[in-house]
């Protein structure tokens, strides 16, 4: 799992 | 995106504006703690580190130069802009939040997704993030009567988590394998704080009187 799918959000 | 989400970061963003128009409107920062705007701009530069290192979306990047952007301006504008300093009342301002942000990176050492620089400064901005409201509570509950646009700027702020829980529950049942456990647990944290300033808010806007928090 990398980071995009861990930290969408804001 | 979903609708929650989208909800959430226009009311974030709607906050963030009602405080800067507060602001300059006033041209004064009397009611606001500074302490809680220096907790959100580390919050938000220690979040968005990886504005340089993964391109998510247009909107994602220009939302997080502008959180960053806006929360840097208001601390610059509260500590040196030669009126708007003069109107900041560092004698109600004191709350010892350097102990939140030391309690928070502490936290963030041990609970975190995975032991990177970037994984550990993001778990610790979103458990800043949770308790950074604390000095502007506890200056709301000392300065008695508190600006309309103040009060606003601490609904908008309080009701954006309230929209990402709702967004992180769409998404739990939307999504397989979503798991976003530190987010949510700290989100619930944050909207809990504001449990009793939404209660007072709501009664005031009932009572159509002005927002009277206990002392």
């Amino acid at each position: 799992r990398d980071w995009d799918d861990y930290h969408d959000e804001l | 995106m979903n609708i929650f989400r989208f909800a959430g970061d226009m009311t974030h963003l709607i906050s963030i504006l009602v405080l800067l128009l507060k602001i300059y409107a006033t041209k004064s920062c009397s009611g606001i703690s500074l302490k809680t705007q220096e907790l959100y701009a580390i919050v938000f530069v220690a979040r968005y580190l990886d504005l340089f290192t993964d391109f998510i979306s247009v909107y994602n990047t220009v939302m997080k130069l502008v959180f960053i952007g806006c929360s840097l301006a208001i601390v610059w504008c509260m500590r040196l802009h030669r009126v708007v300093r003069r109107t900041y009342n560092k004698d109600v301002d004191t709350f010892r939040h350097y102990f939140l942000v030391l309690g928070c990176f502490l936290l963030a050492l041990f609970v975190h997704e995975k032991f990177t620089f970037q994984e550990v400064l993001w778990a610790f901005s979103i458990y800043l993030e949770a308790v950074a409201i604390l000095p502007q509570l506890v200056l709301l509950q000392r300065s008695g009567n508190v600006d309309n646009l103040t009060v606003q700027y601490v609904f908008f702020l309080g009701a954006y988590r309230a929209f990402y829980i709702l967004n992180w529950i769409y998404r739990y049942l939307t999504e397989p394998h979503f798991g976003r456990w530190i987010a949510s647990v700290a989100g619930l944290v944050q909207t809990a704080l504001y449990a009793d300033f939404f209660y007072y808010y709501f009664i005031s806007w009932k009572n159509n009187a002005k927002l009277q928090l206990p002392a």
